[in-house]
């Protein structure tokens, strides 16, 4: 565990709060994609079986519970209790592009051709382009809630930290490296890039987040 | 518990 690796996972966990703050206190999933809050589950729930199975630290499995509870909870949340909020026809992108591809990737790029190695690959590729239909649609509409755009900007740098965290283990720990989880990370920031220009020179300043027409 | 392997980040 580094400083990278740590305010990663906490810029993660912050961002799910800050996502579960702006429903519950707008009480409203508006401006949220569904598929994109549903393609975490998927990446969650097929990375974590490992947790019946395999004990690698209390931090680690508290972690991976808190990922899958809170994911579901939000599809909860959008699909039951603020369901009249989801305007599914901003919520477009199609999905089968991005399970599809990311199981064939899966089923090539792996460490071991079992269940458990192909569910872990295809969950990395999966994550790394997740956030698609929610950029797509913050595209659609060309604005976003403030607290929408802080919650996207902390899903961003909790993948932009993994970074400096991957070259830290590199250089630290006998030239570690995990080829999948590094290409598909650097694939997963590089997606960011657009919205983090928008944010930073935007948002931060005070203004509101708008797309040029 | 065992040294976290970079397959095991979250």
């Amino acid at each position: 565990m580094n400083v990278f690796r740590l305010l990663g996972d906490l810029s993660h966990l912050a961002s799910i709060i800050i996502l579960l703050h702006k429903i519950q206190t707008t009480r409203s999933c508006r401006g949220i994609s569904f598929k994109t809050q549903a393609l975490y589950v998927a990446v969650f729930v097929a990375r974590y079986p490992d947790l019946l199975f395999r004990f690698i630290s209390f931090y680690n499995s508290i972690m991976k519970l808190i990922f899958i509870a809170s994911s579901c909870y939000i599809l909860y949340l959008m699909r039951y209790r603020f369901r009249p909020t989801h305007d599914p026809s901003i919520d477009t992108f199609r999905v089968e592009y991005l399970i599809g591809p990311c199981f064939v990737l899966g089923l090539i790029f792996n460490y071991g051709f079992n269940m458990t190695e192909v569910f872990w690959s295809f969950s990395i590729f999966l994550e790394s382009v997740a956030i698609l239909p929610q950029l797509f649609m913050l595209q659609r509409t060309g604005e976003a809630e403030t607290i929408t755009t802080h919650y996207l900007a902390a899903l961003g740098i909790y993948r932009a930290l993994y970074i400096p965290n991957w070259i830290y283990r590199y250089f630290t720990e006998d030239g570690v490296v995990d080829p999948i989880a590094v290409t598909a990370g650097i694939v997963q920031t590089g997606l960011y890039l657009d919205f983090f220009y928008v944010y930073f020179t935007k948002v931060l300043q005070g203004e509101k987040f708008e797309l040029p027409a | 518990p065992v040294k976290e392997h970079p397959k095991d980040e979250l």
